[in-house]
Protein backbone atom coordinates (compact mmCIF):
# COMPACT_ATOMS: atom_id res chain seq x y z
CA UNK A 1 0.00 0.00 0.00
CA UNK A 2 2.74 2.25 0.56
CA UNK A 3 6.26 2.63 -0.81
CA UNK A 4 8.48 5.85 -0.41
CA UNK A 5 11.80 6.35 -2.07
CA UNK A 6 15.04 8.23 -1.62
CA UNK A 7 12.88 10.59 0.74
CA UNK A 8 13.71 13.78 2.05
CA UNK A 9 12.33 16.72 4.08
CA UNK A 10 14.89 19.07 4.57
CA UNK A 11 14.08 22.44 6.63
CA UNK A 12 16.19 25.82 5.98
CA UNK A 13 16.70 27.50 9.05
CA UNK A 14 18.61 30.73 8.53
CA UNK A 15 22.06 29.59 7.28
CA UNK A 16 21.56 25.75 8.52
CA UNK A 17 19.51 23.07 6.86
CA UNK A 18 17.78 20.28 9.28
CA UNK A 19 17.21 17.16 7.52
CA UNK A 20 14.22 15.68 8.91
CA UNK A 21 14.12 13.06 6.36
CA UNK A 22 17.24 12.45 5.04
CA UNK A 23 16.47 9.55 2.39
CA UNK A 24 14.12 6.92 3.63
CA UNK A 25 13.04 4.01 1.71
CA UNK A 26 10.00 1.67 3.06
CA UNK A 27 7.76 -0.35 1.78
CA UNK A 28 4.79 -1.26 3.88
CA UNK A 29 2.21 -3.58 2.59
CA UNK A 30 -1.76 -3.51 2.65
CA UNK A 31 -3.44 -4.88 6.22
CA UNK A 32 -0.32 -4.81 8.24
CA UNK A 33 0.62 -3.22 11.79
CA UNK A 34 4.05 -1.56 11.65
CA UNK A 35 5.23 0.34 14.34
CA UNK A 36 7.78 3.49 14.03
CA UNK A 37 10.09 3.58 16.51
CA UNK A 38 13.26 6.15 17.00
CA UNK A 39 14.83 9.00 19.43
CA UNK A 40 12.95 12.45 19.91
CA UNK A 41 13.87 14.42 16.85
CA UNK A 42 14.57 11.19 14.64
CA UNK A 43 12.17 12.04 11.94
CA UNK A 44 9.10 10.10 12.84
CA UNK A 45 6.19 12.85 12.58
CA UNK A 46 7.65 14.09 9.82
CA UNK A 47 7.82 11.12 7.62
CA UNK A 48 4.03 10.28 9.02
CA UNK A 49 3.02 13.96 7.67
CA UNK A 50 4.26 13.63 4.53
CA UNK A 51 2.90 9.53 4.26
CA UNK A 52 -0.70 11.27 5.36
CA UNK A 53 0.11 14.05 2.64
CA UNK A 54 -0.08 16.52 5.09
CA UNK A 55 3.33 17.80 4.03
CA UNK A 56 5.45 17.67 0.78
CA UNK A 57 9.10 15.90 0.51
CA UNK A 58 11.76 18.14 -0.72
CA UNK A 59 12.66 15.37 -3.09
CA UNK A 60 11.93 11.66 -3.68
CA UNK A 61 8.73 9.43 -3.67
CA UNK A 62 6.22 8.71 -1.92
CA UNK A 63 3.26 6.14 -3.42
CA UNK A 64 0.13 5.30 -1.21
CA UNK A 65 -1.68 2.55 -3.50
CA UNK A 66 -1.91 4.48 -6.64
CA UNK A 67 -1.30 8.47 -6.03
CA UNK A 68 2.40 9.44 -5.52
CA UNK A 69 1.29 12.36 -3.07
CA UNK A 70 4.99 14.64 -4.31
CA UNK A 71 3.60 15.48 -7.35
CA UNK A 72 -0.37 15.19 -6.68
CA UNK A 73 -2.14 18.90 -6.99
CA UNK A 74 -3.65 20.03 -3.37
CA UNK A 75 -7.23 18.85 -4.37
CA UNK A 76 -6.29 15.19 -4.59
CA UNK A 77 -4.11 15.18 -1.36
CA UNK A 78 -7.56 16.78 0.44
CA UNK A 79 -9.71 14.65 -0.84
CA UNK A 80 -7.56 11.45 -0.14
CA UNK A 81 -6.91 12.35 3.40
CA UNK A 82 -10.86 13.04 3.82
CA UNK A 83 -11.78 9.96 2.24
CA UNK A 84 -8.82 7.30 2.89
CA UNK A 85 -6.87 8.42 5.71
CA UNK A 86 -7.81 8.52 10.09
CA UNK A 87 -4.71 10.23 11.28
CA UNK A 88 -4.06 10.31 14.96
CA UNK A 89 -2.08 13.42 15.94
CA UNK A 90 0.91 13.84 18.13
CA UNK A 91 -0.96 16.71 20.26
CA UNK A 92 -4.47 15.74 19.25
CA UNK A 93 -5.73 18.91 17.65
CA UNK A 94 -9.07 18.79 18.67
CA UNK A 95 -11.69 21.66 18.12
CA UNK A 96 -11.74 23.38 21.16
CA UNK A 97 -15.66 24.94 21.38
CA UNK A 98 -16.73 21.88 20.05
CA UNK A 99 -17.91 18.29 22.14
CA UNK A 100 -16.13 15.51 21.80
CA UNK A 101 -18.46 13.74 19.88
CA UNK A 102 -18.93 16.78 17.83
CA UNK A 103 -14.76 16.04 17.14
CA UNK A 104 -15.46 12.70 16.73
CA UNK A 105 -18.49 13.03 14.13
CA UNK A 106 -15.96 15.96 12.03
CA UNK A 107 -15.06 13.35 9.38
CA UNK A 108 -18.33 12.22 8.92
CA UNK A 109 -19.49 15.61 8.70
CA UNK A 110 -17.06 15.85 5.81
CA UNK A 111 -18.37 13.05 4.08
CA UNK A 112 -21.77 14.25 4.08
CA UNK A 113 -23.54 12.08 6.36
CA UNK A 114 -26.56 12.81 8.34
CA UNK A 115 -26.59 14.22 11.85
CA UNK A 116 -27.96 11.36 13.50
CA UNK A 117 -25.91 9.00 11.66
CA UNK A 118 -22.83 10.90 12.44
CA UNK A 119 -24.18 10.84 16.54
CA UNK A 120 -24.64 7.22 16.41
CA UNK A 121 -21.55 6.63 14.87
CA UNK A 122 -19.35 8.70 17.17
CA UNK A 123 -21.27 8.02 20.23
CA UNK A 124 -20.55 4.15 19.47
CA UNK A 125 -16.87 5.10 18.85
CA UNK A 126 -16.32 6.98 21.84
CA UNK A 127 -18.13 3.83 23.94
CA UNK A 128 -15.21 1.80 22.87
CA UNK A 129 -12.43 3.85 24.23
CA UNK A 130 -14.00 4.19 27.28
CA UNK A 131 -15.83 7.59 26.97
CA UNK A 132 -19.10 7.10 26.59
CA UNK A 133 -20.03 9.24 29.70
CA UNK A 134 -18.07 11.85 28.07
CA UNK A 135 -20.03 13.02 24.50
CA UNK A 136 -20.38 15.97 25.68
CA UNK A 137 -17.54 17.54 27.19
CA UNK A 138 -15.39 19.83 25.28
CA UNK A 139 -11.96 19.26 24.96
CA UNK A 140 -10.88 21.44 28.01
CA UNK A 141 -13.28 19.30 30.27
CA UNK A 142 -11.44 16.34 29.67
CA UNK A 143 -7.89 15.11 30.75
CA UNK A 144 -5.16 14.95 28.87
CA UNK A 145 -5.40 11.29 28.06
CA UNK A 146 -9.24 11.54 27.32
CA UNK A 147 -8.26 14.03 24.91
CA UNK A 148 -6.12 11.78 23.38
CA UNK A 149 -8.89 8.99 23.31
CA UNK A 150 -11.49 11.60 21.62
CA UNK A 151 -8.57 12.08 18.56
CA UNK A 152 -8.42 8.22 18.30
CA UNK A 153 -12.11 7.65 17.90
CA UNK A 154 -11.63 10.46 15.15
CA UNK A 155 -9.46 9.20 13.09
CA UNK A 156 -11.91 5.66 12.80
CA UNK A 157 -14.81 7.54 12.20
CA UNK A 158 -14.39 7.51 8.30
CA UNK A 159 -14.10 3.45 8.26
CA UNK A 160 -10.15 4.75 6.66
CA UNK A 161 -8.00 2.27 4.49
CA UNK A 162 -4.74 3.68 6.55
CA UNK A 163 -4.80 4.81 10.10
CA UNK A 164 -1.30 7.08 10.89
CA UNK A 165 -1.37 7.05 14.43
CA UNK A 166 1.28 9.70 16.38
CA UNK A 167 1.98 8.37 20.00
CA UNK A 168 -1.83 7.31 20.19
CA UNK A 169 -1.52 5.76 23.57
CA UNK A 170 1.15 8.17 25.00
CA UNK A 171 -1.24 9.85 27.76
CA UNK A 172 -3.10 6.73 28.99
CA UNK A 173 -2.53 4.43 31.65
CA UNK A 174 -1.47 0.48 31.10
CA UNK A 175 -5.08 -0.72 31.24
CA UNK A 176 -6.55 2.33 28.81
CA UNK A 177 -3.81 1.96 26.64
CA UNK A 178 -3.96 -2.31 25.82
CA UNK A 179 -7.77 -1.46 25.61
CA UNK A 180 -6.80 0.63 22.51
CA UNK A 181 -4.10 -1.34 21.15
CA UNK A 182 -6.33 -4.08 21.15
CA UNK A 183 -9.10 -1.93 19.28
CA UNK A 184 -6.29 -0.75 16.74
CA UNK A 185 -5.23 -4.52 16.30
CA UNK A 186 -8.69 -6.07 15.70
CA UNK A 187 -9.19 -3.32 12.61
CA UNK A 188 -5.62 -4.24 11.12
CA UNK A 189 -6.81 -8.35 11.46
CA UNK A 190 -10.39 -7.80 10.70
CA UNK A 191 -11.08 -5.03 8.31
CA UNK A 192 -7.89 -5.27 6.50
CA UNK A 193 -6.97 -1.89 7.39
CA UNK A 194 -3.14 -0.94 6.96
CA UNK A 195 -1.67 0.96 10.47
CA UNK A 196 1.24 2.93 10.67
CA UNK A 197 1.53 4.06 14.26
CA UNK A 198 4.79 6.13 16.17
CA UNK A 199 5.51 5.12 19.79
CA UNK A 200 8.08 5.21 22.04
CA UNK A 201 6.66 2.94 24.36
CA UNK A 202 8.24 -0.65 23.45
CA UNK A 203 5.16 -2.57 25.19
CA UNK A 204 2.95 -0.77 22.18
CA UNK A 205 5.11 -1.71 19.55
CA UNK A 206 5.04 -4.88 20.72
CA UNK A 207 1.57 -5.37 19.34
CA UNK A 208 3.02 -4.56 15.78
CA UNK A 209 3.97 -7.19 12.63
CA UNK A 210 7.07 -5.38 12.09
CA UNK A 211 8.99 -2.40 14.06
CA UNK A 212 10.82 0.29 12.09
CA UNK A 213 13.59 2.18 13.73
CA UNK A 214 14.37 5.53 12.73
CA UNK A 215 17.17 7.59 13.58
CA UNK A 216 18.50 10.80 12.20
CA UNK A 217 16.15 11.11 9.83
CA UNK A 218 16.95 7.74 8.31
CA UNK A 219 15.33 3.95 8.73
CA UNK A 220 18.21 2.24 10.94
CA UNK A 221 17.11 -1.41 10.93
CA UNK A 222 13.17 -3.17 10.33
CA UNK A 223 12.12 -6.11 12.58
CA UNK A 224 10.15 -8.70 11.73
CA UNK A 225 7.47 -9.65 14.72
CA UNK A 226 7.03 -13.50 14.90
CA UNK A 227 4.06 -14.93 16.31
CA UNK A 228 3.04 -18.70 16.97
CA UNK B 1 5.81 21.28 52.16
CA UNK B 2 2.68 20.30 50.55
CA UNK B 3 -0.94 19.38 53.05
CA UNK B 4 -4.22 18.85 51.18
CA UNK B 5 -7.24 17.84 53.73
CA UNK B 6 -10.46 16.71 52.33
CA UNK B 7 -9.89 17.91 48.93
CA UNK B 8 -12.91 18.14 46.75
CA UNK B 9 -12.76 19.91 43.05
CA UNK B 10 -16.45 19.30 41.37
CA UNK B 11 -17.51 20.50 38.16
CA UNK B 12 -21.52 21.05 36.97
CA UNK B 13 -22.01 19.93 33.66
CA UNK B 14 -25.57 20.60 33.30
CA UNK B 15 -27.81 17.69 35.89
CA UNK B 16 -24.54 16.03 36.47
CA UNK B 17 -21.79 16.53 38.72
CA UNK B 18 -17.84 15.41 38.02
CA UNK B 19 -16.26 14.39 41.14
CA UNK B 20 -12.57 15.43 39.83
CA UNK B 21 -11.11 15.12 43.35
CA UNK B 22 -13.56 13.41 45.59
CA UNK B 23 -11.34 13.85 48.89
CA UNK B 24 -7.52 13.68 48.77
CA UNK B 25 -5.69 13.89 52.34
CA UNK B 26 -1.88 13.84 51.14
CA UNK B 27 0.99 15.21 52.56
CA UNK B 28 4.45 15.89 50.64
CA UNK B 29 8.09 16.60 52.39
CA UNK B 30 10.14 18.77 51.44
CA UNK B 31 13.15 17.68 48.79
CA UNK B 32 11.03 14.50 48.51
CA UNK B 33 10.11 13.18 45.24
CA UNK B 34 6.99 11.74 45.02
CA UNK B 35 5.54 10.23 41.37
CA UNK B 36 1.64 10.48 41.31
CA UNK B 37 0.28 7.67 39.31
CA UNK B 38 -3.15 6.48 38.12
CA UNK B 39 -5.96 5.66 35.35
CA UNK B 40 -6.76 8.29 32.62
CA UNK B 41 -9.45 10.43 34.27
CA UNK B 42 -8.30 9.51 37.68
CA UNK B 43 -7.83 13.35 39.04
CA UNK B 44 -3.67 13.48 38.63
CA UNK B 45 -3.95 16.62 36.77
CA UNK B 46 -6.48 18.63 38.74
CA UNK B 47 -4.80 17.52 42.09
CA UNK B 48 -1.40 18.65 40.93
CA UNK B 49 -3.63 22.26 39.44
CA UNK B 50 -4.70 22.90 42.48
CA UNK B 51 -1.55 22.24 44.67
CA UNK B 52 -0.26 24.80 41.81
CA UNK B 53 -2.37 27.46 42.58
CA UNK B 54 -3.71 27.21 39.26
CA UNK B 55 -7.44 26.18 40.19
CA UNK B 56 -9.51 26.20 43.20
CA UNK B 57 -10.83 23.91 45.84
CA UNK B 58 -14.84 23.31 45.65
CA UNK B 59 -14.15 22.43 49.43
CA UNK B 60 -11.40 20.99 51.40
CA UNK B 61 -7.99 22.79 52.06
CA UNK B 62 -4.52 22.45 50.39
CA UNK B 63 -1.20 23.97 52.36
CA UNK B 64 2.11 24.67 50.59
CA UNK B 65 4.36 25.65 53.16
CA UNK B 66 2.74 28.27 54.96
CA UNK B 67 0.17 29.51 52.09
CA UNK B 68 -3.51 28.11 52.20
CA UNK B 69 -4.14 28.48 48.78
CA UNK B 70 -7.81 27.64 48.81
CA UNK B 71 -8.58 31.02 50.70
CA UNK B 72 -5.63 32.86 48.83
CA UNK B 73 -6.11 36.16 47.21
CA UNK B 74 -5.54 36.17 43.48
CA UNK B 75 -2.34 38.37 43.83
CA UNK B 76 -1.06 35.85 46.35
CA UNK B 77 -1.40 32.99 44.24
CA UNK B 78 0.35 34.49 41.03
CA UNK B 79 3.16 35.57 43.65
CA UNK B 80 3.10 31.96 44.68
CA UNK B 81 3.27 30.56 41.33
CA UNK B 82 5.53 33.17 39.32
CA UNK B 83 8.75 32.58 42.31
CA UNK B 84 8.40 29.11 44.12
CA UNK B 85 6.47 26.69 41.35
CA UNK B 86 7.95 25.45 37.93
CA UNK B 87 5.08 23.65 36.06
CA UNK B 88 5.22 21.48 33.25
CA UNK B 89 2.06 20.77 31.79
CA UNK B 90 0.49 17.83 30.39
CA UNK B 91 0.18 19.95 26.69
CA UNK B 92 3.21 21.96 27.26
CA UNK B 93 1.12 25.30 26.91
CA UNK B 94 4.06 27.26 25.21
CA UNK B 95 4.37 30.52 23.43
CA UNK B 96 3.89 29.52 19.62
CA UNK B 97 5.37 32.87 18.19
CA UNK B 98 8.50 32.74 20.55
CA UNK B 99 11.72 30.48 20.07
CA UNK B 100 12.83 27.89 22.59
CA UNK B 101 15.14 30.35 24.56
CA UNK B 102 12.17 32.84 24.67
CA UNK B 103 10.24 30.17 25.87
CA UNK B 104 12.70 29.23 28.71
CA UNK B 105 13.43 32.74 29.72
CA UNK B 106 10.15 34.04 30.39
CA UNK B 107 9.88 32.83 33.94
CA UNK B 108 13.32 34.98 34.66
CA UNK B 109 11.68 37.82 32.29
CA UNK B 110 8.76 37.65 34.78
CA UNK B 111 11.30 37.69 37.79
CA UNK B 112 12.84 40.73 36.24
CA UNK B 113 16.66 39.30 34.94
CA UNK B 114 18.35 41.28 32.29
CA UNK B 115 18.28 39.80 28.74
CA UNK B 116 21.63 38.12 28.64
CA UNK B 117 21.00 36.66 31.88
CA UNK B 118 18.05 35.34 30.43
CA UNK B 119 19.65 34.32 27.44
CA UNK B 120 22.61 32.47 28.94
CA UNK B 121 20.52 30.60 31.80
CA UNK B 122 17.77 29.52 29.16
CA UNK B 123 20.92 28.62 26.53
CA UNK B 124 22.01 26.30 29.76
CA UNK B 125 18.80 24.81 30.49
CA UNK B 126 18.48 23.74 26.87
CA UNK B 127 21.93 22.17 26.73
CA UNK B 128 20.81 19.76 29.86
CA UNK B 129 18.13 18.59 28.13
CA UNK B 130 19.55 17.84 24.92
CA UNK B 131 18.95 20.80 22.47
CA UNK B 132 21.48 23.44 22.97
CA UNK B 133 21.40 23.30 18.71
CA UNK B 134 17.44 24.06 19.04
CA UNK B 135 17.67 27.14 21.08
CA UNK B 136 15.79 29.73 18.12
CA UNK B 137 13.17 27.10 16.70
CA UNK B 138 10.00 28.20 17.25
CA UNK B 139 7.32 25.53 18.58
CA UNK B 140 6.07 24.12 14.95
CA UNK B 141 9.36 24.00 13.95
CA UNK B 142 9.90 20.88 17.24
CA UNK B 143 9.61 17.57 17.49
CA UNK B 144 6.95 17.02 20.30
CA UNK B 145 9.40 15.71 22.61
CA UNK B 146 11.46 18.77 21.92
CA UNK B 147 8.57 20.89 22.61
CA UNK B 148 7.98 18.43 25.92
CA UNK B 149 11.48 19.56 26.97
CA UNK B 150 11.38 23.13 26.23
CA UNK B 151 8.27 22.91 28.71
CA UNK B 152 10.69 21.23 31.27
CA UNK B 153 13.70 23.60 31.07
CA UNK B 154 11.24 26.40 31.20
CA UNK B 155 9.68 25.22 34.40
CA UNK B 156 13.42 24.55 35.88
CA UNK B 157 14.28 28.68 35.03
CA UNK B 158 13.55 30.33 37.75
CA UNK B 159 15.03 27.86 40.64
CA UNK B 160 11.91 26.59 41.95
CA UNK B 161 11.82 25.03 45.50
CA UNK B 162 8.39 23.24 43.81
CA UNK B 163 8.07 21.48 40.55
CA UNK B 164 5.17 19.94 39.32
CA UNK B 165 5.47 17.93 36.22
CA UNK B 166 2.43 16.57 34.40
CA UNK B 167 3.82 13.95 32.95
CA UNK B 168 7.09 14.69 31.67
CA UNK B 169 7.95 12.00 30.09
CA UNK B 170 5.49 10.73 27.56
CA UNK B 171 6.83 12.20 24.39
CA UNK B 172 10.52 10.98 25.02
CA UNK B 173 12.09 7.67 23.99
CA UNK B 174 13.84 5.83 26.69
CA UNK B 175 17.23 7.39 26.62
CA UNK B 176 15.98 11.24 26.30
CA UNK B 177 13.14 10.76 29.23
CA UNK B 178 16.15 8.75 31.43
CA UNK B 179 18.71 12.07 31.09
CA UNK B 180 15.34 14.14 32.52
CA UNK B 181 14.51 11.91 34.94
CA UNK B 182 17.88 11.98 36.34
CA UNK B 183 18.07 15.45 36.11
CA UNK B 184 15.09 15.82 38.73
CA UNK B 185 16.67 13.48 40.84
CA UNK B 186 19.72 15.72 40.95
CA UNK B 187 17.51 18.98 41.26
CA UNK B 188 15.82 17.00 44.40
CA UNK B 189 18.93 15.17 46.02
CA UNK B 190 20.94 18.04 45.71
CA UNK B 191 18.93 21.51 45.90
CA UNK B 192 16.36 20.01 48.09
CA UNK B 193 13.63 20.99 45.55
CA UNK B 194 10.14 18.87 46.23
CA UNK B 195 8.81 17.26 43.35
CA UNK B 196 5.44 15.85 42.21
CA UNK B 197 5.69 14.12 39.05
CA UNK B 198 2.37 13.00 37.55
CA UNK B 199 3.39 9.93 35.27
CA UNK B 200 1.77 6.88 32.93
CA UNK B 201 5.17 5.33 32.81
CA UNK B 202 5.95 2.47 36.04
CA UNK B 203 9.38 2.89 35.17
CA UNK B 204 9.72 7.03 35.61
CA UNK B 205 7.53 6.31 38.71
CA UNK B 206 10.46 4.03 40.29
CA UNK B 207 12.68 7.17 40.50
CA UNK B 208 10.66 8.62 42.52
CA UNK B 209 11.09 8.29 46.52
CA UNK B 210 6.95 7.41 46.76
CA UNK B 211 4.29 6.49 44.24
CA UNK B 212 0.72 7.89 44.94
CA UNK B 213 -1.73 5.88 43.41
CA UNK B 214 -4.99 7.54 42.95
CA UNK B 215 -8.55 6.48 41.32
CA UNK B 216 -11.76 8.24 40.91
CA UNK B 217 -10.54 11.38 42.57
CA UNK B 218 -8.73 10.20 45.50
CA UNK B 219 -5.85 8.54 46.77
CA UNK B 220 -5.90 4.89 46.72
CA UNK B 221 -2.49 3.71 48.16
CA UNK B 222 0.78 4.96 49.13
CA UNK B 223 4.09 3.18 48.40
CA UNK B 224 7.51 3.78 49.51
CA UNK B 225 10.60 2.81 47.80
CA UNK B 226 13.16 1.49 49.91
CA UNK B 227 17.09 2.04 48.42
CA UNK B 228 19.93 0.36 49.61
N1 LIG C 1 -13.68 21.56 33.14
C1 LIG C 1 -14.15 20.33 33.36
N2 LIG C 1 -15.47 20.08 33.33
C2 LIG C 1 -15.96 18.84 33.56
N3 LIG C 1 -15.21 17.76 33.82
C3 LIG C 1 -13.87 17.93 33.86
C4 LIG C 1 -13.27 19.21 33.63
N4 LIG C 1 -11.93 19.06 33.71
C5 LIG C 1 -11.70 17.76 34.00
N5 LIG C 1 -12.86 17.08 34.08
C6 LIG C 1 -13.02 15.66 34.41
O1 LIG C 1 -12.33 15.44 35.64
C7 LIG C 1 -11.72 14.14 35.63
C8 LIG C 1 -10.28 14.24 36.07
O2 LIG C 1 -9.51 14.93 35.10
P1 LIG C 1 -7.93 14.99 35.19
O3 LIG C 1 -7.47 15.86 34.04
O4 LIG C 1 -7.50 15.42 36.54
O5 LIG C 1 -7.50 13.47 34.95
P2 LIG C 1 -6.06 12.81 34.84
O6 LIG C 1 -5.90 11.85 35.96
O7 LIG C 1 -5.01 13.87 34.70
O8 LIG C 1 -6.16 11.98 33.49
P3 LIG C 1 -5.06 11.70 32.33
O9 LIG C 1 -4.17 10.62 32.85
O10 LIG C 1 -5.92 11.22 31.18
O11 LIG C 1 -4.34 12.97 32.01
C9 LIG C 1 -11.88 13.58 34.21
O12 LIG C 1 -12.83 12.53 34.24
C10 LIG C 1 -12.37 14.75 33.38
O13 LIG C 1 -13.32 14.36 32.39
N1 LIG D 1 9.28 23.47 10.69
C1 LIG D 1 10.50 22.99 11.08
N2 LIG D 1 11.60 23.76 10.91
C2 LIG D 1 12.80 23.30 11.30
N3 LIG D 1 13.04 22.12 11.84
C3 LIG D 1 11.98 21.31 12.03
C4 LIG D 1 10.66 21.70 11.68
N4 LIG D 1 9.80 20.69 12.00
C5 LIG D 1 10.55 19.71 12.53
N5 LIG D 1 11.86 20.08 12.57
C6 LIG D 1 12.99 19.27 13.04
O1 LIG D 1 12.94 18.02 12.35
C7 LIG D 1 13.36 16.97 13.22
C8 LIG D 1 12.35 15.82 13.15
O2 LIG D 1 11.14 16.20 13.73
P1 LIG D 1 9.97 15.15 13.99
O3 LIG D 1 8.81 15.92 14.56
O4 LIG D 1 9.72 14.34 12.78
O5 LIG D 1 10.62 14.20 15.11
P2 LIG D 1 9.98 12.96 15.90
O6 LIG D 1 10.77 11.75 15.58
O7 LIG D 1 8.51 12.92 15.70
O8 LIG D 1 10.28 13.35 17.42
P3 LIG D 1 9.42 13.12 18.78
O9 LIG D 1 9.62 11.69 19.14
O10 LIG D 1 10.09 14.06 19.72
O11 LIG D 1 8.01 13.48 18.49
C9 LIG D 1 13.50 17.54 14.61
O12 LIG D 1 14.87 17.61 14.94
C10 LIG D 1 12.88 18.94 14.51
O13 LIG D 1 13.59 19.90 15.29
MG1 LIG E 1 6.87 13.27 16.89
MG1 LIG F 1 -3.78 14.48 33.12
Amino acid sequence: LIRTTKLQRTYQMGKNTVQALAGVDLEIERGTFVALVGPSGSGKSTLLNVIGGLDRPSSGEVWVSDLELGQAPDKKLVSFRRDRVGFIFQSFNLLPTNQAWENVALPLMLAGRSRSERRQRAESLLEQVGLGDRADHRPAELSGGQQQRVAIARALANDPVLILADEPTGNLDSRTGRDVLLLLQRLVREQNVTLLMVTHDMNAASYADRIVHMRDGKIEQIETIERT
